[in-house]
């Protein structure tokens, strides 16, 4: 038996919309932990891994550990059907092949149920494991896919440099050239639009923009975001929720020939 | 010209 419920049902809305675009099935495990997924794009190039605590859950109740495969369009068209002000219960039953979800508006007078129909999915576990990176930038999300959406339109590929001078984005393409440096700014009236450069040694390295552009999905869960990098491992580009865990992205860089 | 590296050149399957 598992049980989720969420007041704040919009953020659920916003875990499913920052995934979506970068893979279509995924497998949900359900702990004492909390609610978790891990899911590689279909080119094996870039994952996705997140953690909502049970913790940041109003009520969780998960007897047993599960996995549930999920279509994550269906589940977007589910919860697009939930009001932005709705509380969300996640329902699952161990051997079922559906779950469930209610949405009741905050006044109670609206209480709707949707059944969903699960999947088979045959998951591969990647382990993942602790570093410490060369480089890790923070800055406000809304800049950062600001950026990536500004090169998208130049080149296919964004070189992001760390020096001691900040961090550098650069592209190329068939029109022309760009550079976008974003120096540390602490000098803020708001921690949430401050950008901190922590640089043990400078990094340069290329990854692909399309699916940056990819992670910049997640831009509505949190006003900042973490860029972690080293020449030797895919870079994360990390978003956290509040009170509740983060989602990671992982995405493996391109190397010259 | 770039190649792209695949994530199980960095990290294990489990």
């Amino acid at each position: 038996m598992l049980e989720l419920r969420l007041v704040q049902g919009s953020l659920l809305k916003k875990v499913v919309d920052a995934i979506r675009d970068l893979v279509n099935d995924a497998s949900f495990d359900c702990s004492a932990t909390g609610f978790s997924l891990q899911a590689m794009d279909s080119s094996h190039v870039a994952l996705v891994a997140l953690l909502l605590r049970s913790e940041g859950f109003d009520h969780y109740r998960c007897d047993r550990n599960i996995s549930m495969g999920m279509n994550l369009n269906n589940m977007a068209k589910m919860l697009r059907c939930a009001g932005n002000d709705d509380i969300i219960t996640f329902k699952g039953d161990d051997g079922s092949d559906t779950v469930s979800f209610m949405f009741e508006s905050p006044t109670q007078d609206k209480i709707s149920d949707f059944e969903m129909k699960l999947m088979d999915i045959d998951s591969e576990r990647l382990g993942i494991p602790e570093a410490k990176y060369q480089a890790i930038v923070r800055m406000p999300s809304t800049e950062f896919a600001r950026i990536c959406k500004d090169l998208g339109s130049i080149g296919d590929t964004v070189v992001i440099s760390v020096t001691k001078e900040g961090v550098k984005f650069s592209t190329r393409g068939d029109i022309g050239s760009a550079n976008i440096v974003c120096r540390q700014n602490t000098d803020v009236d708001k921690p949430e639009q401050a950008t901190t450069v922590e640089m043990n040694d400078p990094v340069s390295l290329t990854f692909a923009l399309r699916y940056m552009n990819s992670f910049t999905k997640a831009t509505p869960l949190s006003n900042q975001v973490t860029i972690s990098l080293s020449s030797e491992l895919p870079v994360v580009v990390e978003y956290k929720i509040a009170e509740m865990g983060y989602v990671r992205f992982y995405l493996a860089p391109k190397i010259e020939e | 010209l770039y190649i792209q590296i695949i994530l199980w050149t960095y990290f294990p399957n489990t």
